[in-house]
């Protein structure tokens, strides 16, 4: 099983150690909890409901 | 009737079937001897007892004495294998077909039986008959259709008749057709050659030590132009001579049983059918499976989650074991994590192939659906706790029972225990006061790529991929066109609980059906297979004011294919906080 999160364009940094992995195709041994990445801005939440 | 003959009349027409096979026999000596280029004359003795073949069985359809649905079932040794069921008739027509192995001291006698089957009446045995295979093809050689009497079991009146053909494959052919098949499975490419390293991974599936150190010379034996690849036709011819010297293979590698080698002829049919059942490659499907059927079969073999419930089927199987590398976030160190490389195999020959993929009709993803709801039931009995020592012995250096919430006699199923929950501050949230840090979803393995565009180049390479078609049509995906993709795939060993990543309002789940396949790299890798937009999966819309909305798309797979969420539509949810698991079942 798997999960897929998608993001909007733009709207994560992921974590370049990830991003590096990934770019080698190679998948990262992660846990619950660890950081993924950080915002890049920020939305109004009146605008998303 | 085809029963009820004399044991002299038998033997006689058994006679006859042996000699028309030896003829085959004969006529592919001569074809091997004449294509040796080397000059070498082949010799072979072939016993006439030395008797085997496969058996094409056609149900064409039956006469009954009153309007239904009908469906036919055929028992043949330990096996039933059973028909579509039909249209309201009087005339069913199901033209279904089903291979056979005939073989010395094997089962001849088939059982065919017909079922009514309605709301009143589910599957009420109205009729049958038995044949014997052999005198069948003996009497009939060229597969023509025949009819039989159906007797009521209770009262053995006649209740209809049915319509049956049977024909022998002829072994030169299985076998050339059969050599052809096994080597275009590593022909990852599709372009009709091998490589060096394409044939290497044959041969080491193979399981043949002796082999596997031959494979150069082999290798060299057929590129004989030197330009460091062959065609198939030549490997092919190449394999057949070398299994009249010497058997390069030991091993099925389809179900890794061990071949008899001095029984080539039987090897290659057993291969044959092992290579065919489950693959959808035939009309008539068990809808009966047998356990060992289903650890026969293709489709079981199509998971890296076979194991769990069969742990015949070890990642620890030396040579043949393969390895998936992946590194350790934490420790920053490459880490094997092992599958056995007859799945390997399997999943490459359906996965990556076009030609397997097509094998993957209908049938095919309802026998994955029905194997993956039974191993469901399977895991949710109490007999299936007994499951749990092993497991945790299997995979002892990865599953940390001090951090589960609960001791092991909590776990009254396997399944229960597969769902585990953690104890509260197992792990760890990054920056739990930082809502514009988004965290990971699962324990896994992951793939993380900016732009969907990167996805599709180092990772995902099923032709038909997209945000759209991964959301569903009752998803709006404008949004997340051209947005970031981060893939969480949990191994079997996982803790099973999935977690919100964000920190934000939950706008809708909406669930997409779909099939079962694996989820492995193997299929994520196949450009002709598209399991993330193919397969049962249920998108939740999580509404943030730091990253805007974000799609959590938990897909199931073969064996796992339950997906639960713990959390409604409407609810805040903070990052770390539990919002599902997956569990075994369809």
């Amino acid at each position: 099983s798997t999960v897929i999160c998608v993001f909007e364009k733009d709207a994560i940094g992921i974590d370049n150690d990830l991003l590096v992995n990934s770019g080698r195709s190679l998948e990262t041994l992660v846990s619950v909890g660890m950081q993924l990445g950080v915002s890049t801005r920020t939305f109004a939440r009146s605008t998303l409901i | 009737m085809g029963n009820g003959n004399s044991r002299e009349a038998k033997e006689s027409r058994r006679s006859r079937l042996r000699h028309k096979l030896q003829k085959f026999r004969i006529h592919r000596r001569h074809l091997r001897s004449s294509r040796n280029s080397a000059g070498m004359v082949i010799q072979r003795t072939v016993s006439a007892e030395d008797f085997s073949g496969i058996a094409l069985l056609t149900l064409i359809g039956a006469e009954m004495k009153f309007k239904d649905k009908w469906l036919a079932c055929v028992s043949f040794g330990e096996q039933t294998f059973r028909t579509e069921i039909s249209d309201t008739t009087q005339k069913p027509i199901w033209n279904s077909e089903k291979k056979l192995l005939l073989e010395k001291n094997g089962p001849s006698l088939a059982r065919v039986s017909v079922f009514e089957t309605n709301r009143v009446a589910r599957n009420k045995i109205i009729g049958y008959c038995e044949l014997d295979i052999f005198d069948f093809v003996v009497q009939e050689p060229e597969s023509t259709c025949k009819s039989f009497n159906l007797l009521d079991p209770t009262s053995s009146n006649v209740v209809g008749s049915i319509f049956l053909s049977c024909a022998i494959e002829d072994p030169v052919e299985t076998e050339r057709r059969f050599a052809k098949r096994i080597l275009s499975i590593v022909d990852y490419n599709e372009d009709g050659q091998l490589s060096f390293s394409e044939f290497s991974d044959l041969i080491k599936a193979f399981g043949n030590l002796v082999a596997a150190n031959k494979k150069e010379e082999l290798f060299k034996a057929a590129d004989l132009n030197g330009d460091g690849v062959v065609t198939i036709d030549e490997l092919a011819a190449l394999l057949a001579l070398q299994q009249e010297q010497e058997p390069i293979i030991n091993n099925c590698p389809v179900c890794g049983e061990a071949l008899q080698v001095s029984d080539k002829l039987n090897a290659m049919i057993h291969m044959t059918l092992c290579f065919d059942e489950g693959t959808g490659n035939q009309v008539m499907t068990g809808g009966f499976l047998t356990d060992r059927q289903a650890s026969y079969g293709w489709m079981f073999k199509l998971s890296e989650w076979t194991h769990l419930s069969t742990y015949d089927v070890g990642l620890n199987t030396g040579s043949s074991a393969s390895y998936i590398v992946v590194i350790d976030r934490k420790s920053k160190r490459l880490v094997e994590e092992l599958i056995d490389s007859k799945i390997v195999l399997s999943m490459r020959a359906i996965y990556q192939s076009k030609i397997g993929l097509r094998l993957m009709d209908q049938g095919a993803k309802e026998i994955l659906q029905r194997l993956s709801e039974k191993q469901g039931k399977k895991m949710s009995s109490v007999e299936s706790a007994q499951k749990i020592p092993r497991f945790l012995e299997f995979f002892k250096d990865q599953i940390n029972m001090a951090e589960v919430k609960y001791p092991l006699q909590h776990f009254k199923t396997f399944n229960e225990f597969f769902i585990r929950e953690l104890k509260p501050g197992a792990r760890p949230i990054a920056c739990m006061n930082r809502n514009d840090v988004a965290v990971c979803a699962a324990d896994c393995r992951l793939m993380a790529f900016q732009s969907v565009e990167d996805s599709t180049r180092f990772w995902i390479k099923g032709k038909k991929f997209s945000i759209r078609g991964l959301l569903g049509k009752n998803v709006n995906p404008n949004a997340f066109l051209d947005g970031s993709l981060v893939i969480f795939r949990l191994a079997p060993q996982d803790y099973h609980r999935f977690h919100v990543p964000v920190s934000g309002v939950i706008e809708q789940f909406v669930d997409v059906s779909g099939s079962l396949y694996t989820v492995n790299p193997i299929a994520v890798n196949s450009k002709y297979c598209n399991v993330f937009t193919e397969n049962k999966r249920t998108v939740a819309i999580i509404s943030t004011a730091e990253f805007g909305k974000v799609a959590f798309v938990a897909i199931g797979a073969t064996m796992v294919g339950s997906i639960n969420f713990v959390r409604k539509e409407g609810e805040h949810v903070k990052k770390g906080d539990e919002l599902g698991y997956f569990s075994f079942g369809g």
